[in-house]
């Protein structure tokens, strides 16, 4: 099983702990050594003045690819990510999507090239299978970047949106943050992946699959930290510890993280492929051959 | 007694929210009408599309003032609330302090017109006694743009700096993010409001006041909402809801909250008044007489 999965959304947004989270991993999408730094707070990417090391006025986005074999529940898992330092960091942001969409592109040129060969070996597939698209917790609407990159992107590969850091909304504020961005995505027919339902699913499968539909944007939370899982003591569990409570990033009623975990990995991988193949890679094999 | 307080802060960074809880109050500093919005989400500051209606190109800050007589402990307080919406809220956001510290200096100018008068009348004290400026909880370093501002205000008014939000750090990444910014603060020289220690004080007093200055900037949570007080059912409190946990607007291992309010409004209020008289007005006088 391969998962080449693109991750986008500005500096500090919370992409490496959230990938880390969902696989158990140790990735440092910081430096690309894959080692988590002793301090998650000490970032490479910026300097003491408090700026981007790559942020002027211009977007300057990069495309850093990590790649590692790891094993889930006994399943062999070949996980590609692709990040995308820089996004929305600079002052002035317009155009951030296009070395995405460049990427993204020569991915399927790459694809398109090896089908033509005459010794064509397709197990090589570096296409993208999914974009995770990170949004601020801003808890009004989705920006104008948001927009502008997701309009850009849908029709190139799946899109699953999240609401990072969403464990600083309520509940209610998750909700109508929810109701906004959906709205806001029908108005401009932007299509987020939707885990299809086939006739003869039964009834269970069925309500999964619209479940995970209709709970997107994924409202997640994610931690590098292991803090005592409160009801079994002996036990740690990645959390979030606060005076307050402790946020545990595998609970259902903390936050949509098992959702996402559930479509990225356990139940729909399948899918996100066939989608790829089957759907946004002939659209873009046809576009390609019209002009 | 009077209190005029100058907010500096991008747009849903929670000022409203914070100044509501620490006056007891429902301003509404979105359209100056008192009322707090049935929705607190419901922003009028913002469209459909995510735009700030204020938003552009470069910056557009607007002075906003709201005054109101509030009795706090049998205590009448004349408070005014100066906010400055669409700070920071642009894409180019140089010379965003320029507007404010001309605010600043209009009022030092009415009262040292009013100095000047045969028969003058100084109650009416506009000047600014103090500056809560509103610090994205990031938990990297401060932004070229919070620096700039700091480094302009500090010598005009008291500034005191706040960490917004500050419920989505830990208390680990509270205290790093802490040193990094006075780090930052002490590089240039900047000046936060310091509770003055007088030779006749006890010991209790003087500890009072090192922690006040030593808790800077403070890192602080605010709530429009009242919840069931968990150690008191019968009683609601200002607080923030989670499946993990309450958030207790004044319970002091929460947040910085407390402290906020003991310097600015039960302890320190009159030395606020005093340093804005004798230090930082004097300082505006004889720098325009040179001038
Ligand atoms: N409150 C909260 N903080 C988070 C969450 N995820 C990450 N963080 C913190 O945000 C900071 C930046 O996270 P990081 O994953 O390095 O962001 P990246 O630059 O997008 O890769 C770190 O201090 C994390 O501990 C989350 O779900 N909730
Ligand atoms: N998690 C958290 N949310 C807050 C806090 N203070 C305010 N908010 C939320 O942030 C949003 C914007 O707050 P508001 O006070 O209107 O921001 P303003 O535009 O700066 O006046 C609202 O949904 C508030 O409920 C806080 O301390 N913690």
């Amino acid at each position: 099983f391969t998962l080449n999965l693109l991750c986008v959304g500005k500096n500090g947004i919370g992409k490496t702990t959230l990938i880390n989270s969902l696989f158990n991993e140790n990735f440092d999408m910081k430096d690309n050594n894959g080692i988590i730094p002793e301090k998650p707070l000490d970032l490479a990417t910026e300097d003491e003045n408090g700026n981007d090391i790559d942020e002027g006025l211009h977007s300057n986005v990069k495309i850093e690819t990590m790649t590692r074999t790891i094993e889930e529940n006994g399943v062999r898992l070949r996980l590609t990510i692709v990040d995308t330092p820089g996004f929305g960091d600079a002052i002035d942001n317009s155009n951030a999507w296009e070395p995405i969409v460049k990427e993204i592109n020569s991915r399927y040129d790459q694809y398109l090239d090896a089908e033509n060969k005459i010794n064509r070996n397709l197990n090589d597939d570096n296409r993208i299978h999914a974009c995770l698209y990170f949004i601020e917790p801003t808890a009004h609407w989705l920006k104008p970047i948001d927009l502008e990159f997701c309009s850009m992107i849908h029709e190139k590969c799946n899109l699953i949106p999240v609401i990072a850091k969403s464990d600083i909304l309520t509940d209610e504020e998750i909700l109508i943050f929810k109701e906004r961005i959906n709205k806001q995505f029908l108005e401009r027919n932007i299509q987020t992946f939707k885990p299809p339902v086939y006739r003869l699913d039964d009834k269970e499968t069925i309500d999964v699959a619209t479940k995970l539909y209709e709970s997107l944007p994924y409202a997640v939370v994610g931690s590098n930290d292991f803090v005592k899982d409160p009801s079994n003591p002996e036990h740690t569990i990645r959390g979030r510890e606060y005076p307050w409570g402790i946020i545990e990033v595998e609970n259902e009623n903390h936050s949509d993280f098992m959702l996402l975990r559930d479509l990225l990995i356990e139940q729909y991988l399948e899918e996100l492929h066939e989608r790829t193949n089957n759907v946004l890679y002939e659209h873009y094999r046809s576009e390609k051959l019209v002009n």
